[in-house]
């Protein structure tokens, strides 16, 4: 873990000499090491020790008793405070019904976290709806069917196979039926891909949701950067969904969508059933990372 | 890197985050970059793409040994592992189809017997290939479905059996153990068989493949890696990094969604790609 790092590079001087701007310097290299190994991008990396070398440099590293808990205490401190302090709430609609769109990549788990965000509002009262908009996909639609008779929540099914009239006519059909909370399923597709993104943007502007979630794989590596920026300069989405962290990754691609689009991880997905759903807990993610 | 460049101190800071960019890891972009910073001493008649070139096939091994496959005659097994959403079903229906364009008789077993649809979805690309399929219902055994599929296959003259399974993270220790179970009992139905496992990767994996390398090999006896989704802006360089660790070879690369988005594995291309 990076603490028993950096007590084997502090180590020798507690008491004894005092650390030196090298000791940071190779504790610092060690941080670089890790935050890569963990996914985080190299940009965000380089910006984010610069920071913990200043402070770590300006505070009390340098005279502290014990140095190694310190400097672990400021980083660990400061990726914290970057994921997000607080665990932000969905953005609910001021009036009539809430719609949230998933947005991203192929295979990150848009559908099965429209279904499991469907059973959490279920839950708590609400009286949520589905949407089924992808028509790409062979038996997408099936999918958030079989879903849906799973959570006992309606799923409206596609339009003419037509993204765009789906979402409409689903909206329309969601007000008629009292349905609170609309969740939009979309299909993945590439930040690049200029056609389904302008989709997706027609989309938006017509039935204007409250909430967009961009759903990502949090196993992604560099590219999580390429595509988070992309699909916030499109769309602006509002929030992420952070999936499959009942694996071993480490979960940089977190530190590394919040740091260059400045939106909150508001859910994490921790499983392949419909329940397996929480709020997001930066303290816990910044020990992940660190590993 | 501009092909008259030196290989100085700033070409090999651009070129070491053009290589972590492109997901080569910490470890082996260091391993690369000081081998480069080495040849450069020594050899200044190489151009620089050539040489960045040469380092990285080193990693990724040029010649690639050929896939396993049964005696003539004989029904060749494909098993297909990996974790969830990485394009194993999609990766089957392009290799179905494939396999039908080279005049070869396809089977595919649907054993994923867990996620919602995952067997209409597979039947829509067996369709759409031109393969035979075998099913169960949801819920049931996937080894079942599996030795079920291989008896079919005998039975009607396949050539090629595709088995594809549920996505699975591989630290789920009953999921990778239900891996080895369908292995044994591919074995036991098909000595020799599956003549092929092949594990696909998502291409905007980051590191975390290693570890899906690691724990699905030591599950399924893999022998093979496909990756998805390079049609995106992921270079997929953890496929070096697994080579150079496990040797695996990369047999297939995923470029669409549709079904010829599939190419067989260009050292040179891939390699390229890393870089450029
Ligand atoms: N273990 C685990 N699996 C998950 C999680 N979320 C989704 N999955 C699985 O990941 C795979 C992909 O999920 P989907 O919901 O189909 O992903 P998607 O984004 O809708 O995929 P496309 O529509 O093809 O872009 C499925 O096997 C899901 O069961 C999670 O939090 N943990
Ligand atoms: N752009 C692109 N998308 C791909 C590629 N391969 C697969 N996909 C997409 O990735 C998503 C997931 O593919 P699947 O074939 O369902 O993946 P899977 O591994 O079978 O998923 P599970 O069975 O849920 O674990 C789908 O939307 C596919 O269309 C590829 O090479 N490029
Ligand atoms: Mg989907
Ligand atoms: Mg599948």
């Amino acid at each position: 873990s990076i603490q028993d790092r950096f007590d084997g590079i502090l180590r020798g001087l507690k008491g004894t000499a005092k650390i030196s701007e090298s000791n940071i310097e190779e504790a610092v290299s060690q941080i670089r090491r890790a935050l890569l190994e963990a996914d985080v991008n190299i940009k965000v990396v380089r910006t984010f020790i610069n920071d913990v070398r200043e402070e770590a440099k300006g505070e009390g590293v340098l005279k502290a008793v014990s140095p190694g808990q310190q400097f672990t205490k400021i980083l660990s401190d400061k990726l914290q405070e970057l994921l997000g302090g607080q665990a932000e709430p969905i953005r609910w609609n001021r009036e009539g019904p809430t719609v949230i769109m998933m947005v991203g990549l192929q295979g990150s788990g848009k559908t099965t976290s429209a279904g499991k965000l469907a059973g959490m509002l279920k839950k708590k009262g609400r009286k949520p709806f589905l949407i089924a908009a992808d028509v790409y996909r062979p038996a997408a639609v099936d999918q958030l069917v079989v879903l849906g008779e799973q959570l006992g929540v309606p799923v409206f099914r596609p339009i003419d196979d037509d993204p765009f009239k789906t979402a409409v006519e689903g909206l329309a059909e969601a007000k008629r039926q009292g349905a609170d909370t609309i969740l939009l399923d979309t299909a993945g597709r590439l930040h690049i891909d200029e056609g389904m993104m302008a989709e997706l943007e027609a989309i938006r502007g017509e039935i204007q949701p409250s909430e967009i979630l961009f759903v990502a794989d949090a196993m992604i590596g560099q590219d999580a950067v390429n595509a988070a920026s992309e699909f916030d300069r499109r769309l602006a989405f509002t929030g992420v969904v952070l999936t499959k962290l009942d694996g071993d990754t480490r979960g940089g691609s977190a530190l590394s969508i919040r740091s260059v689009t400045g939106k909150p991880i508001k859910f994490v997905g921790l499983g392949e059933k419909l329940d397996a759903i929480e709020q997001f807990h930066p303290d816990r993610m910044a020990q992940r990372i660190l590993g | 890197a501009g092909v008259g460049r030196r290989l100085d101190a700033e070409l090999l800071e651009e070129l070491e985050e053009a290589l972590l960019v492109s997901d080569l890891g910490p470890d082996l972009c260091d391993t690369v970059i000081h081998a480069l910073r080495e040849r450069a001493k020594l050899d200044s008649g190489t151009g620089l793409a050539k040489m960045i070139e040469e380092e990285l096939l080193k990693a990724m091994g040029e010649r690639q040994q050929d896939a396993p496959r049964p005696p003539a005659g004989e029904l060749r097994v494909i098993l297909v592992v990996g974790v969830n959403g990485a394009g194993k079903t999609t990766t089957i229906g392009k290799l179905a189809h494939r396999l039908r364009e080279e005049g070869g008789q396809v089977m595919i077993a649907a054993a994923d017997t867990f996620r919602a649809a995952a067997i209409e979805q597979l039947e829509r690309w067996a369709e759409r290939a031109g393969a035979q399929l075998v099913k169960s219902k949801p819920g049931a055994d996937p080894a079942a479905v599996a030795y079920d599929a291989l008896g079919a296959a005998k039975a009607r003259g396949c050539d090629t059996l595709l088995v594809d399974t549920a996505g699975r993270l591989q630290n789920k220790k009953n999921l990778m153990q239900e891996l080895e179970k369908m292995g044994r009992v591919l074995g036991r139905a098909l000595p020799g068989a599956p003549h092929e496992v092949l594990l696909v990767l998502d291409g905007t994996t980051g590191q975390n493949a290693l570890s899906q390398a690691r724990l699905f090999s030591e599950a399924s006896g893999v022998n093979g890696l496909v990756v998805t989704k390079l049609d995106g802006t992921a270079r997929g360089g953890i496929a070096l990094a697994i080579h150079r660790e496990l040797g695996l070879p990369l047999r297939w690369v995923g470029t669409g969604e549709g079904i010829d988005d599939l190419q067989p594995f260009d050292a040179g291309l891939y390699t390229r790609a890393l870089f450029e």
